[in-house]
């Protein structure tokens, strides 16, 4: 493995994004996957709609929350193919789903991988590289005050509340951290990144990762 | 300055802005425990950003509304080949 690996180096990273007053974080993880996933087949980076995962991943509870792996598991059964955001834009609130004809273009997931990489950050490490950006479940509770650097401590593993999108990683430096996107704008954090300590799965970052195949 | 800087309207004179002042002041008790671990140079730092004047309540209600969803550990990589 590279000492370090970043995809935003390989411009198939979707900028930050900001969910705004809305539960949507579930949804902005699954779909910067799939956005990510995407380029890095050879399309071009397009921004992929988080409304209609919102709106239309009928087990989630749209802005109240949601959970990554209902979310995947409804894309990977029911093959809807996710239109571009410009053609069903976010608006931080719950609305009908909106239907497209099969002949729409779209991008479908053919498959997931959800695993608990707890004690093995190395082969997460590996998945990233191999698959893409990965959707990873945290506990965000001090996230609230947090304005850059890397966290190692005040955060719990096994009490995820926050899906967020593991991008790359740095091993080269005294303490190996985690790149990880947010969604709540640029403002927060290292304009709209956090950086995770790795080992000791530190927030639970590596305790529910899901990579995916588009 | 933090109204004026994160854009929020509320009027000095409200019920709401006595509130959000007293959700302010719990986050900087905070802030200063949460940095109390971070002097090492690359720890992370924490202070006033555009969540200082929510309760943690309200937080949580709001950004934090991803579901647990257990996930099995993961096997190891694959030798064959």
């Amino acid at each position: 493995l590279p000492a370090r690996f970043d995809w935003r180096d390989k411009a198939v990273v979707s900028p930050v994004q900001n969910q705004q007053a809305c539960g949507s974080c579930w949804a902005f993880s699954v779909v910067g996957a799939m956005q990510s996933v995407h380029a890095i087949e050879g399309s071009t980076l397009e921004r992929l709609s988080v409304q209609q995962v919102l709106d239309c991943s009928y087990k989630n509870e749209g802005c109240n929350g949601g959970s990554t792996l209902q979310a995947l598991d409804w894309l990977k059964q029911t093959r809807v193919k996710l239109v571009l955001e410009s053609e069903y834009s976010y608006k931080a609130k719950t609305g009908i789903c909106h239907y497209f004809s099969q002949s729409h273009g779209g991008v479908a997931l053919k498959n997931f991988t959800a695993h608990d990489f707890g004690g093995q950050e190395k082969a997460m490490m590996g998945q990233l590289v191999e698959c893409g950006p990965l959707v990873a479940l945290v506990d965000a509770v001090s996230w609230q005050d947090y304005l850059g650097g890397i966290i190692q401590h005040h955060c719990s593993s096994h009490w995820s509340n926050h899906a967020v999108l593991v991008v790359g990683y740095d091993t080269t430096g005294d303490i190996p951290y985690w790149i990880v996107q947010n969604s709540w704008g640029t403002s927060w954090g290292n304009e709209g990144y956090v950086y995770i300590k790795i080992g000791d799965s530190v927030c639970g970052i590596a305790d529910s990762v899901a990579a995916v195949f588009l | 300055s933090f109204r004026e800087l994160f854009h929020r309207r509320y009027d000095v004179n409200s019920e709401e802005f006595n509130r959000r002042h007293l959700y302010f002041q719990d986050t900087m008790k905070r802030h200063k425990y949460l940095n109390s671990f971070s002097a090492a140079p690359h720890s992370a730092k924490y202070g006033i950003n555009q969540f200082s004047d929510l309760s943690q309540k309200e937080f949580r209600e709001l950004y934090l509304r991803a579901s647990t969803a257990r996930a099995p550990s993961f096997s190891g990589l694959k030798t064959e080949g």
